[in-house]
């Protein structure tokens, strides 16, 4: 907690109030709640088939809702519930807790070739989020 | 039905620059900075595709069985391989793909990156040479993986079975990492694995290269190969083909490889994108 600057004018940006539809419960400002969707990344609709050996694609969570902070390519699911979160409490009656927050994080493998046609096995050790908060 | 609407309009069709980015989004997650244009014909796959699959296959296995650490570091299975090994590949019932079995272990479960190399260059001292007979190979390590440590590194190379050998004949099977090559002289050689095989046996033989695969990450100009020797109990030198260990002019399935274990140096942090 930092004490703000006495003399430290407040400044002309406001944090955004969302509108708030990724609320777990619908009743809560009559907002969509969050739902949970599966996305499924298929490397063969990629055309990368000649260099992805294995898996053929894979699946993931995302969620589904109007959030006010949305995933972005600058953005992953953790840092969209950190926002939120720390919005919710600055604003604790306008904006809804984090419910998208990943809760399990699940690792992946991908095999293949590179330019001089060695082959990798990368693994990542917590990359797909399998389960959060909705 | 505007809630509806609303959830639907999400779910609609990527613009051609969108693709391109989520497509970046994803090399980037694997850590490459485009995407890898291998040279063709890369059919049909040779020995190293075919070792990487089985060992992606079990990782998967492994990750499906979340908590467990792939041990198979049991009774008569060394660290990496060996004779006990190489008796146990020339059994077991293996899968269509499978003529190898992966190095199961600590050092699998617990590597972020696992590279096979090509082998690139065989030169041999063969039977119409003077002895001793000897084989080299050499691998191209330049291409490493950043942020990462060699944490062990494997030869391998397969042995067939030959006419003419008694079968119960033990063959010592050595390997050398080459240091220092002199005009007209003999090179300094360092010892990296030796390994005593039944002539009789056919198999994978998996020989650890780690301390060399180490000196080639911090000296590159240093990578001279490796040196294979073969000798009976009696110190008589045998050429490497005589004993029906593959090269590259064998079976594509059967070539031989390098295959190298990296960990994350540190905790893996994620560069802003």
């Amino acid at each position: 907690a930092v004490k703000p600057h006495p003399r430290k004018k407040k400044p002309k940006y406001d944090l955004p109030v969302p509108n708030s539809r990724c609320d777990r419960s619908p009743a809560n400002n009559g907002g969509q709640p969050c739902k949970k969707h599966e996305l499924y990344v298929s490397f063969s609709d990629l055309g990368w088939k000649d260099w992805v050996l294995a898996p053929t694609g894979y699946s993931a969570y995302y969620c589904d809702g109007e959030c006010f902070y949305p995933l972005g390519s600058c953005m992953n699911a953790t840092n969209h519930a950190l926002i939120q979160q720390v919005v919710h409490l600055l604003k604790p009656n306008e904006v809804p807790k984090a419910c998208c927050a990943p809760t399990k994080l699940s690792p992946i493998s991908v095999l293949f070739y590179d330019d001089n046609n060695n082959v990798i096995l990368k693994k990542h050790r917590n990359m797909v989020v399998k389960t959060c908060g909705c | 039905q505007q809630a509806e609407g609303l959830v639907h309009s999400s779910f609609r069709r990527l613009s051609g620059r969108e693709k391109k980015e989520m497509q970046k989004e994803i090399l980037s997650i694997l850590g490459l900075p485009g995407r890898p244009r291998p040279h063709p014909p890369l059919r049909p796959p040779s020995s190293a595709p075919l070792f990487m699959l089985d060992l992606y296959h079990a990782m998967s296995a492994d990750g499906e069985d979340e908590g467990n650490e792939i041990i198979v570091n049991g009774p008569g299975m060394g660290k990496f391989g060996g004779a006990e090994r190489l008796a146990q590949v020339s059994h077991a019932v293996l899968p269509t793909l499978s003529t190898h079995t992966p190095p199961l272990g600590t050092v699998v479960s617990e590597a972020d990156t696992v590279m096979s190399f090509v082998n690139l260059v065989e030169q041999e001292r063969d039977l119409l040479q003077p002895r001793p007979y000897w084989k080299e190979f050499r691998f191209d390590l330049t291409p490493l993986p950043q942020g990462e440590t060699v944490t062990a590194a494997e030869f391998r190379i397969y042995k067939t079975l030959t006419m003419g050998q008694r079968a119960n004949r033990t063959l010592h099977i050595s390997v050398y990492e080459i240091q220092r090559e002199t005009r007209h002289r003999e090179p300094e050689l360092v010892l990296l694995d030796m390994q005593s095989v039944p002539a009789g046996q056919e198999g994978w033989l998996a020989f650890d290269v780690t301390s060399a695969s180490n000196h080639w990450l911090l000296h590159p100009r240093s990578n001279l190969g490796i040196r294979l020797y073969v000798e009976t109990e009696e110190d008589r030198s045998l050429s490497a083909g005589w004993i029906g260990l593959v090269g590259r002019r064998g079976p594509r399935s059967k070539q031989p490889f390098m295959v190298t274990f990296f960990r994350e140096s540190q905790v893996p942090c994620r560069p802003p994108r």
